[in-house]
């Protein structure tokens, strides 16, 4: 829903990385296999 | 110049080895001559470039594939030495020669390849000492070429043995480079992921200072 | 069993070539019977071990080191033929055997190193065609060992070959994740720098409209 989207979109970044929750490897290699290459 | 020598029995006188010595030019097509020991006696011949063209035209081969049955037959480099059967017949007008001949087996069905006239040698201990010669020469060669061989074996096994080890140390190196930037990643990240909370912290206290203030002048 | 045939020439006789055979066992120092033949004739005789080791004993030699001299005086393995030197003498008082020595050439000095009566051999034919086969079956193995290790050969170069190209791909996977890595963690930082950017941007608005409110206020 829109709420959802505007929720995720203050939360997350468009690769799905969170603006404050901190990474760790495992999360990071998840967001990284998300960029797909045109990007 | 180049020589065989191989082991043969002929048809008259089965069980009796004979050794055949071949040595030509270029190759058998351009003439050879054949050498016949039984170790204790010799007799040589030869057959000319004519005889080797007049034979392949009479078994209507081409020249190459002729000298090529002549080579499987006659040299130790055949290996089929029963597709081929040799005949050795004493000439009634001369006892100091033989008739030699060497036929293809098909099925059972012989074709002859050719034939030479032999004379006895006079001196056969020469031709023996260079049978026996020829045995070592070529042993000694070979072993040569063995150990040349054993040689490059070993540089080769190496060489791939030393390549394997690069290509460990590399896929290795690949995995630990991949942790390596993660971490280091992870940690630039997350600096930037501590700012943006101090930031986020900071713009909403900013935030009901304003709440406060306008409320207040409200 | 094994044997061994090399070429030897006889001090007596400078330029006459002989062939020696050498037969054993487990090892020369077990015993080994000696064939010796000029390719028209041959003469057979033993040593037994004991009478190894007495040589031994006499020449003050480990048994061991003395059969590797053995060794190297006479069959093919030796190298160094020009470190040893034969002696032929035929018997007096038996024209039917001869003496056969060997002997170590130390700069200029012979050591005798040991001897053995031969017999002649009275169908010398069978000695040659085994001499002859000897040569032929010893080529005719190496050839098999060649060719085998030429196999092996081109089996290791292939492989050492695969696993290069594959190195090769290794190091380029290796850049291109580093460079794929960087270039993602890139995009993913500049999202997070982004956000500090904007959220700096509305603290700083935030923070204007806190000091307007104030002045306002004050």
């Amino acid at each position: 829903s829109p709420s959802t989207k505007q929720h995720f979109a203050k939360e997350y970044d468009c690769f799905g990385d969170s603006y404050y929750a901190d990474t760790d490897k495992e999360q990071l290699k998840e967001v990284f296999r998300r960029i797909n290459k045109t990007e | 110049m180049d020589t065989s020598v191989r082991r043969i029995e002929v048809s008259s006188e089965p069980g009796k080895i004979y050794f055949l010595r071949v040595t030509w030019e270029e190759d058998l097509g351009s003439g050879f001559s054949v050498d016949l020991c039984d170790g204790q006696s010799a007799w040589t011949g030869k057959v000319s470039e004519e005889e080797v063209s007049k034979e392949a035209q009479e078994m209507e081969m081409k020249r190459q594939i002729y000298v090529d049955e002549l080579c499987q037959a006659l040299t130790a480099g055949g290996k089929q030495t029963n597709s081929y059967s040799f005949n050795l017949s004493k000439d009634p007008a001369d006892n100091r020669s033989l008739h030699f001949s060497y036929e293809k087996v098909l099925k059972d069905v012989f074709f002859k390849l050719g034939s030479v006239e032999l004379h006895t040698v006079s001196k056969p201990i020469e031709v023996i000492k260079e049978l026996i010669n020829h045995g070592l020469d070529r042993s000694t060669e070979l072993r040569a070429r063995n150990e040349h061989l054993l040689g490059e074996n070993e540089r080769l096994g190496q060489e791939r043995d030393y390549v394997t080890e690069e290509l460990k140390k590399y896929v290795q190196a690949k995995e630990v480079l991949e942790q390596d930037l993660y971490t280091r990643f992870v940690l630039v990240l997350n600096e930037k992921k501590a700012k943006i909370r101090s930031l986020q912290e900071k713009l909403k206290q900013a935030q009901e200072e304003v709440e406060s203030e306008l409320q207040h002048r409200g």
